[in-house]
């Protein structure tokens, strides 16, 4: 699952929350 | 002891919610009934209003066609067309800052970062838009919504006014709030209704159900104790509280539905990469 949620997984495994949004 | 580490919960999700969430209750409702020093919002009753408060609205990165276009003699329907696009479009980069904000309060949830991180993705998918529109609530009344951070306040009825499916994206959503703010939750009681729905254990795909049960039963032990000293006064309110999950996952389907039809209507629609991955598969 978490393969098709790139983003949400990259945002839950940084200790901060600023992503290329 | 109990009741102090249930206390303790209560206080560490309130802090949580205070430093994740930008405008909380106590300030849009000090916002709507005009008791703060800032300036009073901006009014977008119409296309004009929508217009000259765009600047307010954090859509920057997005090409302005609806200028461009402006100067080279497009129709007025094929301009109010762009602006309500891209309106969408905006509302949309704020819904995905919306998310990284509760995926931050989640991951403050005692327990939630040592949870199966797939369980963790799946709980984020479903529960987000629920927390997104339970959050709508504290910045609607029955007139309209705050939005751009409690800097700008857009009528129901010009939501209502906007063309089909735009037009059907707000009023359940106010309808659902209307009702939903009779219970009078501050914002302590909400950070702990919000980690309730994100600790859901029903969610479907979920690999290891238990600990998250086991998780979200003390949020609701705390849930409990918290309105009961918060309202004393208020009957069933932890009943009442709860029952609106039920209302709040009609909301979230009827949503969806709203963007699958956007995506069929409208050809320049692009939704943000984040949606995407939320509303993919998602019911």
């Amino acid at each position: 699952l978490k393969e098709k949620h790139k983003i949400l997984h990259r945002l839950l495994q940084n200790s901060t929350s600023p992503v290329d949004l | 002891p109990e009741a102090a580490d249930l206390r303790s919960l209560a206080k560490h999700l309130y802090e949580s919610y205070l430093k994740n969430f930008p405008l909380t209750k106590a300030k849009a409702r000090a916002i709507l009934s005009g008791k703060t020093n800032d300036n009073a919002p901006f009014v977008i009753h119409d296309m004009k209003s929508l217009l000259e408060g765009e600047q307010f609205i954090n859509c920057c990165h997005l090409p302005h066609q609806g200028q461009q276009r402006e100067s080279t003699g497009a129709t007025l329907t094929e301009l109010q067309r762009e602006v309500e696009l891209r309106f969408f479009h905006s509302c949309q980069s704020r819904s995905a800052e919306a998310v990284s904000e509760v995926t931050e309060f989640a991951k403050s949830i005692p327990g939630f970062s040592i949870l199966d991180l797939n369980d963790q993705v799946t709980l984020l998918k479903y529960g987000v838009i629920e927390v997104l529109s339970i959050m709508m609530a504290p910045l609607m009344n029955k007139d309209g919504t705050l939005i751009s951070y409690g800097q700008i306040f857009m009528t129901r009825e010009f939501l209502k006014s906007l063309r089909k499916p735009f037009s059907d994206m707000m009023e359940p959503k106010f309808e659902f709030s209307v009702k939903f703010n009779m219970l009078e939750l501050d914002d302590s009681d909400m950070a702990l209704f919000l980690a309730v729905i994100i600790l859901s254990g029903d969610r479907p795909g979920l690999l290891n159900v238990k600990p998250i049960e086991e998780l979200q039963e003390n949020v609701l032990h705390s849930l409990e104790l918290h309105l009961k000293t918060n309202h004393p006064d208020s009957l069933h309110l932890f009943a009442k509280v709860l029952q609106k999950m039920t209302d709040l996952r009609q909301l979230v389907t009827h949503h969806v539905q709203v963007i699958q039809l956007l995506k069929e209507s409208e050809v320049d629609l692009c939704l943000h990469p984040l949606l995407q991955e939320i509303m993919r598969d998602l019911y």
